[in-house]
């Protein structure tokens, strides 16, 4: 099974 | 006050299909580094990340930063309307709700103006650290292009390795399974022909296939695209727009659970 990673998890919001 | 003359102005109506389909809003910000565009996918997993510089405009005024947020898909309804060939020009005053695209036709016979509601988008902007990347490559846009939308056929997603015989785009679907393998080939008439392969280590990462095939939408602004990978972090792929910048997109890879 896949799961899509989400762009959050490798960068933080300034 | 804002006044931008893009004398390409074909090149500004070319990012916006290239971004309108993944962005619905967005805030585009207008700074001595240049107009500017940072916007996530709904789903959160592209961003798309835009830089025009100020030397590739032959006006470019922008006496304070500005931000301002626009409907993609209006802003394209809108620059549909000028020609390929036509000089664009964005006109903001200060404090207005509204942007005015002015088209001139080459040949300054017909001119037109059209103004565009402005939205009030809270955006929060992404940080990307500098990464070491352990494979970077460099081929035709086009080519690049024709095998996401191959591969699409067959599966949903699209594992791209790099190993030292080059880099290899794979799926597997209810059908069967695909895989392309692209060499290094720097023995080219053009050089934007080549396929260059910069491999500090052995990489392979999976993406999806719809969002590999919204990002290629950008193919008509550069001639060659640039794969930067490394294991466990989005791919970076971008397009460089000659002499003034860049449109790039930051994609999440999947993983097997």
């Amino acid at each position: 099974l896949q799961t899509q990673l989400r762009l959050e998890a490798f960068y933080t919001f300034n | 006050m804002l006044e931008l003359r893009l004398v390409q102005g074909g090149l500004l109506k070319k990012v916006l299909e290239s971004i309108k389909d993944l962005v619905n809003d967005a805030n585009f910000d207008c700074s001595a580094t240049g107009f500017s565009l940072q916007a996530m996918d709904s789903s959160q997993v592209a961003v798309v990340a835009l830089l025009l510089r100020p030397e590739g405009f032959e006006r470019y005024w922008c006496d304070r930063n500005i931000s301002m947020g626009m409907n993609l898909n209006n802003m394209a309804k809108m620059l549909k309307c000028a020609g390929n060939d036509d000089i664009i020009t964005l006109k903001a005053e200060d404090g207005s709700d509204t942007v005015t695209f002015m088209f001139e036709s080459p040949t300054q016979d017909k001119i037109a103006d059209f103004e565009m509601k402005l939205m009030d988008i809270n955006s929060e902007r992404l940080g990307f650290p500098e990464a070491d990347y352990h494979a970077i490559v460099r081929m035709p846009s086009s080519e690049f292009a024709r095998i996401c939308k191959d591969l699409s056929s067959i599966g949903n997603t699209v594992v791209i390795s790099v190993t030292k015989e080059g880099v290899r785009f794979s799926t597997r679907g209810d059908i069967g399974t695909a895989n392309v393998v692209c060499r290094q080939n720097t023995a080219v008439d053009k050089p934007e022909e080549a396929t260059i392969i910069e491999m500090n280590e052995p990489v392979s990462l999976t993406f999806g296939l719809r969002y590999m095939n919204s990002l290629t939408k950008a193919t008509p602004l550069s001639n060659t695209v640039t794969l930067s990978l490394s294991s466990g972090l989005p791919a970076v792929v971008e397009y460089r727009i000659a002499e003034m910048g860049y449109i790039r997109f930051y994609l999440a890879p999947k993983i097997e659970e």
